[in-house]
């Protein structure tokens, strides 16, 4: 359903080159749940970003079911980000302004759909936030804001979630609720998963585990067959 | 050389009043090396403010050396803070229009010093940031940025280094490079550290582990005796 192609991305810092990522291929089927992970630096985020059509890749492309990100117009990726993408940013980029509630169910509003106030709080609930439901983003702990960002990204049941290092300020027990949203969103929606993260527990939830470094795919493990 | 008696902090929301802090007493020697651990919302990033001077309580008091926080002026805590304190916070909090570099010199800057070039360079060099000494936060992936702020929270050595979650977007081996950091800033320059952490292998590198659930001390782990 997602495939990278020789995916490389540069960055230009005057005479400096960096290279995020080289020439990565990647595809990962749906109803799949593959984690990524790798030293810090090493190109997640690039990636997961360029996965999303956050970012546009130096060179290589993305495709999704089949059809290239390269050539859309921006407002083409706007509308597939919107639809059928759920992206946990790695530091959340929640709206100050909005409470906890409002931030979450901000990609209904967005995509012109009335939030349900019971899919929303249950959602809330769901990953024990259930009493912070009117709290603005500064009223809550990082783990909390970092579980508001999660509920955000699965709220419109998106058919692929891009998630970056979801349970990085979560404590054992709130990162395997986590886990197990996620996990649930595969096996019983059908819906893709592909999780960054440096934390091996997290990554033995998926069904594969692909090892970046240095900008590019060294090993994959395959969870189901070990 | 820090005490915490009778610790509370309240949050007022209209009507709804969140006690994130619930009578906590807690104190720490001098060259000692404590962890915090608790669930997400427990209180931990809190207690680790009001122990920087950074918030004030609702009642109870910190006293630094013997010194309460209560009734010292702004200028007395700034003052505290800039010469015997090291934070580095949840979200790194670090200045976007300065370089990595830059950014880790900060403090001596504050405090009318003037930086030694291969001090800075030497300790970004030291957590593995050596080749990115001109990068601003925004051209830094998640665990450098989280990097470049503990590495600035160490620049002037400071008595006491109060750490929130240092190694959550790291890593294991950056975040072991941190953790050994840590340990021989206590162990060779007899600083103090406190470290919340939701890491349990960050923990063990601790002399002690205090467990905080809802707002309150719930148990205390000896490591040397174990
Ligand atoms: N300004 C505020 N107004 C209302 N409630 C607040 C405010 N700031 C924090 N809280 C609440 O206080 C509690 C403690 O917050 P704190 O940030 O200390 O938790 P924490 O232990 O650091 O959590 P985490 O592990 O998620 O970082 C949380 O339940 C949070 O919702
Ligand atoms: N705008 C930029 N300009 C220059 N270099 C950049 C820029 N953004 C990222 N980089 C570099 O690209 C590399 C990959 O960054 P990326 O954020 O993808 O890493 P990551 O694997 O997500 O790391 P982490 O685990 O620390 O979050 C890093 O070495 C970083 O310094
Ligand atoms: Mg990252
Ligand atoms: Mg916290």
């Amino acid at each position: 359903v997602l495939q990278a192609e020789k995916l490389s991305k540069q960055y230009h810092m005057g005479t400096v080159t960096v290279d995020a990522l080289r020439g990565v291929d990647f595809h990962i089927e749906a109803g799949e749940f593959v984690a990524i992970m790798g030293p810090s630096g090493s190109g997640k985020s690039t990636l997961l970003h360029l996965l999303g059509g956050l970012d546009n890749p130096t060179s290589g492309d993305v495709l999704l079911d089949g059809r290239r990100y390269r050539g859309m117009s921006d407002d083409q990726l706007t509308l597939i980000r919107r639809r059928q993408i759920g992206f946990i940013f790695q530091f959340f980029n929640l709206l100050p302004t909005l409470t906890a509630a409002e931030n979450v169910a901000l990609p209904l509003v967005i995509d012109g759909k009335r939030p349900e106030p019971e899919h929303v709080s249950g959602l809330l609930a769901l990953i024990g936030l259930g009493d912070r439901h009117d709290h603005k983003p500064h009223q809550l702990s990082g783990g909390q804001q970092q579980r508001v960002a999660i509920a955000r990204a699965l709220v419109t049941q998106p058919k692929i979630v891009l998630a970056d290092e979801p349970t990085g300020n979560l404590d054992s027990q709130s990162g395997q609720a986590v886990l197990d949203l996620l996990r649930r969103a595969c096996d019983d929606h059908d819906q893709t998963i592909i999780m960054v993260t440096h934390d091996h527990h997290a990554a033995a939830t998926a069904d594969r585990v692909v090892f970046l470094k240095d900008g590019s795919i060294v090993n994959t493990l395959d969870m189901n067959k070990t």
